[in-house]
């Protein structure tokens, strides 16, 4: 199917190739997005690099202004379920950056006067009760948690009760990393999600994927697997302050909607970000 | 085991007297787009496909009975050998104790593969020790002591900084006679270069004899950026390639070595101890083929 705009010489559609590969867009995507390109500029110098890149960006920006909702348990749209706690549950593969993520979201919070409570149910991994502790105590944040080997859908259990008994306005969940491969680990998640749709609205609800910016393809397995098992209704894409881009989450707001909502730009309690598409382009293409 | 989906590629090339160099060319496309979706770096597999094309448009190629098969021969071959030789071992020092640090980015992994290379080393009979080297991360120290008290082996924790405590560690091994000593770290960004810097204080005041370079399986084409920089900077003997035990393909394994000229070697497969295993390059290039 031949488009009407122009179709680009060899060197450059490399040069485009190259630029979206390397950033880790995704091979398929990056073949969708070109196609697209030739099809949709008109009136444009062929030769004219920085006017193609120009075309280039609007492109990308048109598959993240899809999804306009990207903030974190966005304001109700009815009064009717205003009820708290409202509740996030941080999920996804081993060392992404859960924990500390989850902690940067509550101290956010906390920060704009929220009354919040954390919830430790990662009960596998060696001293992950005592890494949240920690950040907890240093950012002053209340904490919930169980000892090592107990059931993590009783310590979510119990960290709702207690969030409903004290009139809490948000519950963050630490989970355990899992593979989505693993079928006995995805059944414990969807276990605990289970639990909380018994007890919350959801319209209250937010399942937080946290997603590494380093990752190549698997990101894009890794939410589409996350996201049937559980459904996703929002990303983090952290370690954005090292050199990676973190393409492919091009791939998976094109494919699977799922918006990114934060960005974790560090290792400390305050670098986090909102995440803001027309920066996110730019920095894939400049 | 090369998968029945990337023979399908050649399928079209098994009929003898029907292979041009176009239709080989259009084969290759096809191999450059399977490499690129198992991670492996763009320039990595655009050289990579240069040089097989010339290999399978060769003359021996185009007038072989089998012309489908020979070129799936040779793109598996190159693949292994871009991932150098198998099963490598570990430098052991002269006089104990050798001294191992393990090093990479965030999240990768060195915490738990310290502790398993105890215990594969242990299985060995080798007298292990841990040194406790990340003082940044909350509760580091602690994960690795709870992994040391599980394999039974000491965990050296004193220093009022990271390279003290990695050079009192050294001390202490070779006091209690240990064989081994392996140095968790902190993980770090390839281009934070104040820790970067600890890093290389670390190795020379130590005189480790092997920095083995954590990389996540599932890195993606930043891996040719993080390899050549740990390499350049510091400098590192050897690969470990984590969380295999999940389906990302692991082309990243091929940029690092290929940027590094260093060997896996070995490969975590799981969260338990246990779960550390030799690297076989043939099993790699496999898997990266899909
Ligand atoms: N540079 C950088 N490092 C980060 C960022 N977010 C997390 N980290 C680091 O990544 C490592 C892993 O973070 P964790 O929060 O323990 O990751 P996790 O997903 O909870 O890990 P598991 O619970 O073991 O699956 C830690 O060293 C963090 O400091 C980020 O945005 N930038
Ligand atoms: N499935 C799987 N998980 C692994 C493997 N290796 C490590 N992990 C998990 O990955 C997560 C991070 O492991 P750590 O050992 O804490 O990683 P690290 O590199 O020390 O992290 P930092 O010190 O924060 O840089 C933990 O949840 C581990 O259990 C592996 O081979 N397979
Ligand atoms: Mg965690
Ligand atoms: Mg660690």
């Amino acid at each position: 199917v031949f488009g009407t705009g122009p179709r680009l010489e060899y060197e450059i559609l490399e040069k485009l190739e190259e630029l979206l590969v390397t950033a880790d867009v995704g091979v398929r995507t990056t073949q969708k997005i070109i196609n697209n390109l030739e099809n949709s500029i008109h009136n444009i110098d062929k030769n004219d690099f920085q006017a193609i890149l120009h075309a280039l960006e609007r492109e990308l920006l048109n598959v993240f202004e899809r999804n306009n909702q990207r903030e974190i348990l966005p304001q109700h749209q009815s009064t009717e379920c205003k009820g708290t706690p409202r509740i996030i549950l941080a999920i996804g593969v081993n060392g992404v950056g859960k924990t500390t993520s989850i902690a940067k979201i509550a101290h956010r919070y906390k920060t704009q006067g929220k009354d919040i409570l954390l919830v430790a149910a990662d009960t596998f991994r060696a001293a992950a009760n005592e890494q949240i502790e920690i950040l907890a105590n240093r950012a002053n944040l209340e904490l919930v948690k169980s000892q090592y080997g107990a059931d993590p859908a009783s310590v979510l259990y119990d960290g709702i009760i207690s969030a409903e008994k004290t009139k809490k306005d948000v519950v963050l969940v630490d989970t355990a990393g899992r593979l989505h491969t693993k079928v006995n680990l995805m059944e414990e998640i969807k276990k605990m999600n289970r639990v909380i749709r018994k007890n919350i609205h959801s319209s209250n609800i937010e399942v937080l994927l946290i997603i590494d910016s380093t990752a190549g393809h698997n990101a894009v397995y890794q939410a589409r697997s996350f996201s049937e098992n559980l459904g996703a209704t929002g990303i983090m894409l952290t370690k954005l302050d090292g050199t990676a881009k973190g393409g492919m989450v091009v791939a998976i707001e094109d494919e699977l909607e799922i918006p990114v909502k934060l960005v974790g730009i560090g290792e400390g309690i305050d670098d986090i970000e909102d995440f803001v598409p027309a920066d996110f382009v730019k920095a894939i293409l400049y | 085991v090369i998968s029945e989906k990337f023979q399908n590629i050649f399928r079209n090339l098994k009929k003898p007297g029907r292979l041009t160099e176009d239709n080989i060319k259009a084969a290759l496309r096809e191999v450059q787009l399977v490499l690129l979706e198992a991670d492996v770096n763009y320039k990595v597999v655009k050289e990579f496909i240069g040089n097989i094309s010339e290999k399978a448009v060769g003359q021996q190629v185009l007038k072989s009975l089998q012309p489908g098969q020979q070129v799936i021969k040779v793109v598996h071959e190159e693949l292994i050998g871009l991932l150098g030789k198998s099963a490598c071992s570990i430098n052991m020092a002269e006089a104990q104790p050798t001294v191992i640090m393990v090093v990479g980015l965030q999240g990768g992994g060195k915490t738990t593969t310290s502790a398993k290379l105890v215990k594969y080393f242990t299985k060995q009979n080798y007298q292990c020790s841990l040194a406790a080297a990340d003082i940044y991360r909350p509760a580091a120290v602690k994960q690795l002591e709870v992994l040391g008290s599980q394999l039974n082996v000491p965990v050296f924790t004193e220093g009022n900084n990271a390279v003290k405590i990695a050079t009192n560690s050294v001390k202490l091994a070779s006091r209690d006679s240990k064989d081994i000593v392996i140095i968790d770290t902190a993980g770090r960004l390839h281009i934070d270069q104040t820790l970067m810097k600890e890093l290389v204080d670390m190795k020379k005041a130590t005189k480790a004899q092997e920095v083995l370079l954590v990389v996540d399986a599932m890195t993606g084409q930043d891996a040719v950026k993080i390899a050549r920089e740990y390499q350049d900077v510091l400098g590192i003997d050897g690969v470990i390639l984590t969380k295999m035990d999940g389906d990302a393909r692991g082309g990243a394994v091929i940029s690092v070595c290929a940027v590094t000229g260093k060997p896996v070697k070995f490969i975590g497969n799981g969260e338990k101890l246990d779960n550390l295993e030799l690297f076989y390059p043939d099993r790699m290039a496999s898997r990266i083929l899909g």
